[in-house]
Order: structure tokens, then C-alpha cells, then sequence
């Protein structure tokens, strides 16, 4: 209800009405809140429908921003047969210690699609810091494809969506949700979680999450 | 495919961070299953932008950094258990602690390797306390441990001890698992193979007709 009630106020496209996943955290010394990658300080993010999937018009573009670059890490899976996506943000983490945000979209997985694919995924890197007029060199995204396989991205339509989307990032739970309903693919329910722990006294820090999966899911990453 | 973002405005230097991703992932999203099936796209990022303030923490094996480790894995593990809560055609979410093994990674080997054993899964979906199935899957893991050692329990249900099966009540094990699938809640096993230190948690589901339907109509 958060995202359908902040879906109408942000005038973006697309359907984000599925159920949220329930929250699982294990019990300790922490503390669970509301929303999801928007909970932390300084992080932004957002969900619409750019035309990418098939069928239907659940949001399937994201984007999680920070505010100032971010200390950035990766675990990708050991599949010799890696999407384009996974390839790229190797690169671009071994070559950069921050980076400036994620886009994400949901529809087709950008794997065995060959040099197309690789540009592919640059491209949507690029168009991501057009859109939020940063230095790529140095403030570089990194990108993150699901859905069908052997199916290219429709480049175009991800460059024209991402300028509205940038210009619809928010900081609230909604906007975390919205931006984990259009990462969805056979899901049925969104999932985002977040919690606040106390490091040391007087020293809380926050973590916020969201993933998507359903089904061909057993990880092997390193 | 699962994919994961997890943001974090602590300021931690990527000496630390990096492996505490890397540790975070391998008692999480490395120990769910739901179809054996691993992904072209499988990925998890993390980023950390200091927002909070204060000192970088930049020592691994500084207490803030542990902490920051163990609030990390946490909050993985609530959102890949959430993947496998919600496999495809899942009623349930099966969520196995394998103890007495002799290290962590040997755990977590069983433990996986029970939730996703296909007899395992769908003996879950038929509500039938199967201790026979879960007690094969620990056994070909590729860990090395005596049968006489073996215990297992589904929920509060005992069903096998000094590798020997118990007379249980299967009526009320069953029960235990329809009330869960019911709730689409979650149902515990626990598997001890030893006394050894290693603990380890995987989460997986049920396998229902539900799951070939979906995958024979989604073309890739």
C-alpha cells in the first residue's frame, strides 16, 4: 500500500500491486525497521515500468543511488556462462573502490547474448550517470539484468526511462519498495528488509536490502 | 535468478567491507536452494557510504567490524530466506540446522544438501515425515561422519537418534507440516552428525506440481 499510495503522488508508469514478502530477520542485538536500500542515510532509490518485459506493466527498472560515492562489493555467480551484467561489474569492481549506484531491470537477463549484450550493459551504465549528471570515469554505476535469457535488453527504451526515473528518486520506504517490485520477475511477493544495529555506544548504523528470486535459485557465488 | 542490493551507511573501508560481503553471502544466499538450478545473473552488491559518520572502521578484526559483520549476515539471511520462502510453487519454507559437524562449512554443507534433496522436498509437500529421504540427502553431501552418531528432528519431533529411527508419532509430525504449509509458514529440520563444533542453517521449500507448471510455461 506504501508504494501503490506513492506510485500516485510521483506520476511514474507501470503496476507495482504484489504483496510484500514477509520479514525474516533472525532474532540479536539489532533491530529491525522499516523500508528497505532507502533506510541507510544518503541512499535514494526508485521502480517504474520502462516497457521491458514482455508482458503486463509491473515495474521492471530500478535504480539505488547514493548521495556521495559508496565503498562497493560484489558476489557473482561461479556460472562460466556469466550475463553480461555479471561481467561488467567485475570489471568495473576491480577497477573502482566506490561507486555511485546500481540500475537494475527485470525482464530479460542479458546472458548468452554475446558483444551485444556486452554493450548492452554498458550502455545502461552510461545512460545511469547521464541521468544523474555524474562523471562515469570516476563515479561509475554498476548493473544488474534478470528475466529471460538469450533475450537482449531494449537499450533505447532502458536510456529514455532512466532520465525519469532518476528525476523520480525519493528517500522514503515507498520508493525502496517500488524499486524492489521492479526487480520482481515469477515472484510473487517483493522483498526488502531492513535493520539498525549499535556498534559501539552511541554508534548506530543502518543497513537496508531488497532481492528478487523465485525460482532457478541455487547460488553459488564468490 | 536471484539478485540482492544491500546498502549500508556506515563508513567502512573496502578492506573491510569486501569480505564481510563475501562472508555474508556464504551464510546466506549461498545456502538457499529451490531448484538446484544455478543462474547466469546470480549477483549481490553492497554499498557502504559513510552517511552515519564517525570514524572509518577499517581494521577487520576490530569489534565494530565484527559487528557490522554479523548485522550484515543477519539481514542477508532474512532476505534469502525470503527467495526461498517464495520458490516457485513453494507452500512452505524448510529451514535446516545441521549441528556436531566438524567445521561451519561442513554444516552447511548437510544442511544444504537436505534441502535440496527433490524426496526431501516433495515428501514436505505430501506432510510426510520422511526421515528416511532427509537422512540420505545429509549422507551423500560429501561430509564424513559415523551413521551411529545421526540425529534428526523434524519441528519438536525426534525421529532418529544414535542413527537409529524412533517410534515417533507421525500423525503429529504430519500435522506439524500441513499447519505449515497451511500458513505458508516454516517448518524446521535438525540433523546432528557428531560433536564436533560446526553449525550451519540452508533454507529451501517444498517442491509442489506448481513448480513444473510455472517452468513448463516460462520459455527461456
Amino acid at each position: 500500500s506504501a508504494a501503490s499510495t506513492e506510485q500516485a503522488s510521483a506520476g511514474l508508469p507501470g503496476s507495482f500491486d504484489i504483496p510484500a514478502a514477509p520479514i525474516l530477520i533472525p532474532e540479536g542485538p539489532w533491530k529491525v525497521i522499516e523500508g528497505g536500500v532507502t533506510a541507510p542515510a544518503g541512499f535514494k532509490a526508485q521502480g517504474m515500468y520502462a516497457g521491458l518485459r514482455a508482458k503486463g506493466d509491473k515495474a521492471d527498472l530500478a535504480l539505488v543511488v547514493s548521495d556521495t560515492p559508496a565503498v562497493a562489493a560484489g558476489a557473482f555467480t561461479l556460472n562460466v556462462m556469466a550475463a553480461a551484467p555479471v561481467t561488467l561489474c567485475r570489471e568495473v569492481l576491480a577497477a573502482h573502490e566506490t561507486v555511485r549506484g546500481v540500475v537494475i531491470n527485470a525482464g530479460q537477463a542479458n546472458a548468452a547474448t554475446g558483444a551485444a549484450g556486452d554493450r548492452d550493459a554498458r550502455a545502461a551504465t552510461a545512460a545511469a550517470a547521464d541521468a544523474l549528471g555524474g562523471d562515469e570515469a570516476s563515479d561509475p554505476f554498476l548493473v544488474m539484468s534478470t528475466g529471460v535469457i538469450g533475450r537482449r535488453v531494449d537499450a533505447d527504451a532502458l536510456s529514455a526511462a532512466l532520465p525519469v526515473l532518476a528525476a523520480g528518486l525519493g528517500a522514503g520506504a515507498g520508493h525502496a519498495l517500488r524499486a524492489a517490485v521492479a526487480i520482481t520477475t515469477t515472484d510473487l511477493a517483493s522483498k526488502s528488509a531492513a535493520l539498525e544495529v549499535e556498534l559501539a555506544p552511541g554508534r548506530t548504523v543502518r543497513l537496508g536490502g531488497m532481492c528478487k528470486g523465485s525460482g532457478m535459485i541455487h547460488p553459488n557465488m564468490a | 535468478t536471484m539478485l540482492g542490493v544491500v546498502t549500508c551507511d556506515a563508513p567502512v573501508a573496502a578492506a573491510v567491507w569486501r569480505p564481510a560481503l563475501a562472508a555474508a553471502c556464504a551464510a546466506s544466499f549461498n545456502q538457499i536452494t529451490v531448484d538446484g538450478d544455478t543462474s547466469t545473473n546470480d549477483t549481490v552488491l553492497g554499498l557502504a557510504n559513510g552517511a552515519a559518520g564517525g570514524a572509518a572502521i577499517g581494521d577487520p578484526n576490530s569489534p565494530e567490524a565484527r559487528a557490522l559483520g554479523a548485522a550484515l549476515t543477519v539481514l542477508l539471511q532474512g532476505l534469502a530466506k525470503s527467495i526461498a520462502w517464495d520458490g516457485e510453487g513453494a507452500t512452505m519454507l524448510l529451514e535446516c540446522t545441521a549441528r556436531g559437524a566438524r567445521s561451519d562449512a561442513d554444516a552447511r554443507r548437510v544442511a544444504r544438501s537436505v534441502v535440496g534433496s527433490s524426496l526431501v522436498k516433495s515428501a514436505m509437500f505430501g506432510h510426510d515425515p520422511n526421515w528416511g529421504r532427509i537422512a540420505a540427502a545429509a549422507g551423500y553431501s560429501g561430509v564424513d561422519y559415523r551413521q551411529e552418531d545421526v540425529r534428526i528432528s523434524l519441528g519438536d519431533t525426534e525421529l532418529m537418534r544414535g542413527g537409529q529411527p524412533l517410534d515417533f508419532d507421525a500423525a503429529a509430525a504430519s500435522a506439524y507440516m500441513k499447519a505449515a504449509a497451511a500458513a505458508h509458514g516454516t517448518v524446521t529440520i535438525e540433523v546432528s552428525i557428531g560433536d564436533g563444533p560446526g553449525v550451519g542453517q540452508a533454507w529451501g521449500c517444498d517442491l509442489s506440481y506448481d513448480y513444473v507448471k510455472i517452468n513448463a510455461e516460462y520459455t527461456t
